[in-house]
Order: structure tokens, then C-alpha cells, then sequence
């Protein structure tokens, strides 16, 4: 399996729908400061589960909503998905893609989706596990946390492993 | 379990002492389990000599070397139990030109099978980068994906400023 | 004592509010005493509302946002009581291209009357500085100073780079 | 009062006895990762009294004496100067110099001196408040202490305004 693109609508200061291509090799995410990089990378951390606002940068979940800009109204809901191509035809038939979703409305419900359809969040994090994107782990690091990995005491680095392991 | 994660910490102990000694051109770093413990409970210790110098203590390591040290480690676990996708945010902030060239080396030997992605405000990263995308607000507090020439790199983050006031 | 307390605040929140909108082109920022208590023991509350923006928590803001909100609290208590001499250690690491010549903007202003001396990495920094001192380590391990000619800055950290190994 | 230059002698990886001019303006320091450039910074935040080893990244006071290098012996003492010059003879005649200093030898033995008599901390003090110098608060920032301005809570940021009032 591979990410094939990321896409974001309501998600933080992504209002319109925004679809990021993912490509092999290292590609760079440049601009100014304020524009919305990091929140990229929330979008990521967010979609694979996580549960805690703090570690998307707000205070609480309903944060990641778009709130609002001059002459634009807040969003209804925010909505990541990312899109894995499935070559070998694990998940289905090969040369398929598959979805893996996460949305929360304004009103507070929030759901997680493959594919369209509305599953658990352990589905969603099997399914990622199996794939070895893994849940975020170390294939992520946020804004200032590289300095965090030596902070850390030594029983907190082993999150770090024990999602390898 | 226990096996397993014995296995992946060696390995990627083994990876960190030879990651580490080439961002460092030399050196020796290694990574040990907490005495005494069930390798299950464990925590895990990181010592590291920088050539040419005395200390050991991680506390006396410059930003910069803190940074490096900690990249090696990540690059380490990384290599043990690759994951087809991996996204930094700015982690060549602290780094000196050398090591920014250095890191990006190691990088792109793990970018034949890992999609890299790194934000990033450094154009030696910006340079080596595949292809870069800009995040930008051209509606004032609504972010969306330009692309970026690479040809125009030394402006570039110039040209993607929100427009002036 | 709390005369001069509550005086020096509320020159500083003047200082602060002139200059969050000076380097952010906008926007409202200001300092309060935490409300209901004496001044003395008082805390102080920051809210900072970027141009264009709805948000108003410290926490939504990007990297380079806290940076630049934090050095115009910094430059403000500068201003309210300026002293001879100020040394800052990257600060400008998280910034942006057009927000360093900003930020540069002010500290050259406040330089008739004091001394700054700046650790940096950037390249637009290093160019705005009257004189650059490079410390090197010639001899593994220890420091001493060199000049370093302002002709030569593209390549000035790789001309200091510690011999080959 | 305003600052001529700094001296530092055995103070972490400064061996040798360096002299580092203070000019008017805006002066940068560069230079590799690891080299020395924040030595310097805690040089200063030393000189002025400081009583904690982690505000200089160490773990006990005599990490700040020079441990030693390859072939090169630690030393016997780190020693830090502030020469000040003294415009309107508000301490020695008009014109002159004052030098403040502080000495830490590898036997524990620490002292405080004022053109080169011993003195107390307290007196090292008073003369650089007196001199508007201040002792460290908002006119010397280490590196990566720019965010914990604002992340610091309301109580912790009063410290800043304390030293200004
Ligand atoms: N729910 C939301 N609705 C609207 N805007 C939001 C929301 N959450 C965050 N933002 C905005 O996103 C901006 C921050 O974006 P982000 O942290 O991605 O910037 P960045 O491009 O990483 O910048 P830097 O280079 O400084 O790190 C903030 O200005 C904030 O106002
Ligand atoms: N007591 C000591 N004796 C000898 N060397 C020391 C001592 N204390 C610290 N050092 C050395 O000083 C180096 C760190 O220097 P410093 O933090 O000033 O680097 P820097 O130039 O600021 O680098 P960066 O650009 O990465 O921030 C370390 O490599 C450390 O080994
Ligand atoms: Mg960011
Ligand atoms: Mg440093």
C-alpha cells in the first residue's frame, strides 16, 4: 500500500476543498509563515486517530473546524481523507484505491469512513497498522517535537519503539 | 512480544550507532535498555560521544547537535521497520548548512522506497527537494495549494506572500 | 512599587500593541493583568488577533506566529526601559524570509541606543548585521573567534566548518 | 555604562583566553553547529550571577569548566570578564573601566570580582542594575527560549516585567 493523496475540506484554514498529490521521492512544502503548513500535517495526525486536542494544537476538538475568515463563514464540518493506492489488491481488487476518512460536524457527531461507509476508530487504525503506515508513531513528527525525542525521559521513548516493534 | 521488540531494538540500535556516525562523520552513539528491567518495562537510554570531544552528557550538546542526534535516531527506527510514507515539519530549523546537506543525503537513500515529505523554510532543503508544493493564503485566513517552480526558488517564499495590507 | 509596576505595564502594553501591528502589517494584540487581583500579584494574560483572522487563542497561532508575537512583547519591554546591551540566540529560526527583514527592521531601529549582538544561522540576518564574528573550532573541541568578511557570507558556515575528519 | 567586550578563559569549550569585542549596532555571531556560539550566551547569563546549571544547559555547576578536547588537558578554571566602560565616571573616573568578573576552579573554590577584587555576588548585582544592564531577564534570551515567552503562564511571564519595573 501507498498514499497516492490527502484531502481536506473545513479541516483548520483549509475552508475549500484541497486535494495534495503524494508523490515517490521528497517532495518540499514551502510558504510564508501562517499559511497553513502545520495544519497539514494536523490533517494527518488527525485522520489516523488521534484523540487528543492538544496534540493537534487546539484546545479543544471542535478547534479543527474552520472557523471563519474575513468575508467567510466558519465551515459546517471539517473532513480529512486519505487516499492509499492498493496495489496488490490487499484491501481490494489490485490497482484499487481505498479511502480512509474522518469527519466531525459542528453539532459534535463525529465519524470515522472507509471508503464512504462509517466505521470504528479501531477499524480505521487496524486497517493502518496492517498497511504499515502505522498510527503516527515516528512517520510524523510535528513542528518543534524533533528536540522532544532527547527531552523525553526514557520511558516515553518507547512509544517510539513499541510502534516498530 | 518480547522477542519481537528485543529484535527491533537491536536492530535499531545497530542502525543509530552507523546513522549517527555518518551525520557525524564520527563518534559513537548507542542506545541501552534501563538495567535491570524486563525488556518489556524498560526504558531506553542514549549516549552519545561527538568526535573529537570529551563529553558524553546529552545536556552539554549544542541545538544543533541535540537536533542531529535525535534525526539519527528517528532515521534509525525508520530504517528497522520502514513505513512507505514519512512527514516532517521544519526539522532543519536548528541544522548548519553541512548538516542540512548531510541530513538530506540519508533521506533521500530511504526515498527509493518511503514517499518523503518535509516543511520546511531552508532552501538548501527546498533545493534538494523532488518537487515542491506551496501552501499559501491568497483569501486572507484561507489557506489553498499553489505550485511552486522550482526555478524561482530564491523568491519564492517572497512571491507566496498573503498580499500586502 | 505597585506605581511603578502598573506605570511600566502599561508602557510596555502601548510599546506592544504598536509593534504586534508593525510586524504582523495589522492585527490587535494586547496584555492585561490577570483580572480581580492586586497588581503586584497579578499574572499577565496575552490575546493576539492576526489581520484577517477570527481567532484569538494563543494556541491556533503557527510557529513563526508565537515567534514574532513573543519578540514584539520582548522588543516592548525593550522600548519601556531600554538597556545597553541585548543578546538573542536564534530567535529567527521559525520565521519566514519576509518576517526576519521585519523583525530586522525594528532591532535596527532600537541599535542607536543599544548594543545587539544575534546567534544565527540565516543568511538575510547575517547580511542586515554591521559585523559578523564566526566562532570556529579549529582544533577539535575548542572554540575560538574569527573575523569573517561580510563578502563572503553564502559560503561563510561552510568556509568555518570544522576540519574534515 | 555600556559593554566593551566579554573575555572568557576555561568557560565550557572556550580553552584559551578569547576576547570578544562589543561594538555599537548590530553585531551577528555564525558558525557550524556545535562550535561554541551558545558557550557564549551562557558566558554571559554566568558572569551575571546565575545560580542554576540547567539555565546553563548543565547538569552541575562545574560542567562550565573546560572538561578538555583531543590532546588538550581540562582546565583549571573557567573565568568570564565584562568590561565596562564608564562614559560619565559613575564608578572610576570618567572614562575608564570597569571590569566584572567570575572565577570557578576545579577544586569548588568560586569567587566574584570587581576590577579584579573579590566581592560579592550581591554587589556584582546591585552594580549591573544600577548600570541599566540589568542582570539576564529580558535582555539576554537563550536559545529556544523565544516560545516558552508564550507558553510560560501568566504568574511565570511576570518575571520579565519585574526586572524592567
Ligand atoms: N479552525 C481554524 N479555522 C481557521 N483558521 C485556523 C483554524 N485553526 C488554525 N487556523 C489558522 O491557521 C494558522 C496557522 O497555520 P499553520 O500553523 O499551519 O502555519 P504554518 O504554515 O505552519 O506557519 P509557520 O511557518 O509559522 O510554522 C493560524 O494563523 C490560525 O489562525
Ligand atoms: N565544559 C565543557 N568543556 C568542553 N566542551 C564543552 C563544555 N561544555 C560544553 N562543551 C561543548 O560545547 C559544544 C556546544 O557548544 P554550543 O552549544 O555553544 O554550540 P553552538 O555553536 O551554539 O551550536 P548550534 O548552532 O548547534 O546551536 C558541545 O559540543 C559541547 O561538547
Ligand atoms: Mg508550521
Ligand atoms: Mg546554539
Amino acid at each position: 500500500m501507498y498514499l497516492k493523496r490527502i484531502e481536506l475540506e473545513g479541516f483548520k484554514s483549509f475552508a475549500d476543498r484541497t486535494v495534495i498529490p503524494v508523490e515517490r521521492g521528497l517532495t518540499g512544502i514551502v510558504g510564508p509563515n501562517g499559511c497553513g503548513k502545520s495544519n497539514v500535517v494536523d490533517a494527518l495526525i488527525w485522520v489516523m486517530g488521534e484523540r487528543s486536542a492538544k496534540a493537534l494544537r487546539a484546545d479543544a476538538m471542535d478547534d479543527v473546524i474552520f472557523k471563519g475568515a474575513e468575508g467567510r463563514a466558519s465551515a459546517p464540518y471539517a473532513m480529512v481523507e486519505i487516499i492509499l493506492g492498493d496495489e496488490k489488491g490487499e484491501i481490494v481488487e489490485a490497482g484499487g484505491e481505498v479511502a480512509v476518512g474522518r469527519r466531525l460536524f459542528k453539532t459534535g457527531e463525529a465519524e470515522f469512513l472507509l471508503n464512504g461507509r462509517k466505521v470504528r476508530r479501531k477499524d480505521v487504525r487496524e486497517l493502518l497498522m496492517d498497511t504499515g503506515l502505522g498510527v503516527r508513531g515516528y512517520m510524523v513528527l510535528a513542528q518543534g517535537k524533533i528536540a522532544a525525542v532527547l527531552e523525553a525521559n526514557p520511558a516515553e521513548r518507547r512509544s517510539i519503539f513499541e510502534e516498530a516493534a | 512480544c518480547r522477542e519481537r521488540f528485543v529484535e527491533t531494538f537491536e536492530l535499531v540500535q545497530g542502525h543509530f550507532e552507523q546513522i549517527f556516525r555518518r551525520l557525524f562523520r564520527g563518534g559513537k552513539a548507542e542506545i541501552t535498555l534501563t538495567a535491570d528491567m524486563d525488556p518489556l518495562d524498560a526504558g531506553i537510554e542514549i549516549t552519545a560521544r561527538l568526535p573529537g570531544k570529551n563529553t558524553k552528557k546529552l545536556s552539554l550538546l549544542s541545538g544543533g547537535e541535540q537536533t542531529l542526534t535525535a534525526l539519527s535516531l528517528l532515521l534509525a527506527v525508520f530504517q528497522s521497520r520502514p513505513s512507505p510514507f514519512c512527514l516532517l515539519d521544519e526539522v532543519d530549523a536548528a541544522l548548519d548548512d553541512a548538516n542540512v546537506e548531510r541530513f538530506i543525503d540519508v533521506v533521500q537513500e530511504f526515498s527509493d522506497n518511503t514517499q518523503f515529505m518535509v516543511v520546511t523554510h531552508n532552501r538548501i532543503t527546498m533545493s534538494r527537494c523532488e518537487r515542491l508544493f506551496g501552501v499559501t493564503m491568497r483569501k486572507r485566513g484561507v489557506s489553498m495549494l499553489v505550485s511552486v517552480d522550482m526555478a524561482d526558488i530564491p523568491s519564492s517564499e517572497a512571491s507566496m506572500s498573503p498580499s500586502e495590507q
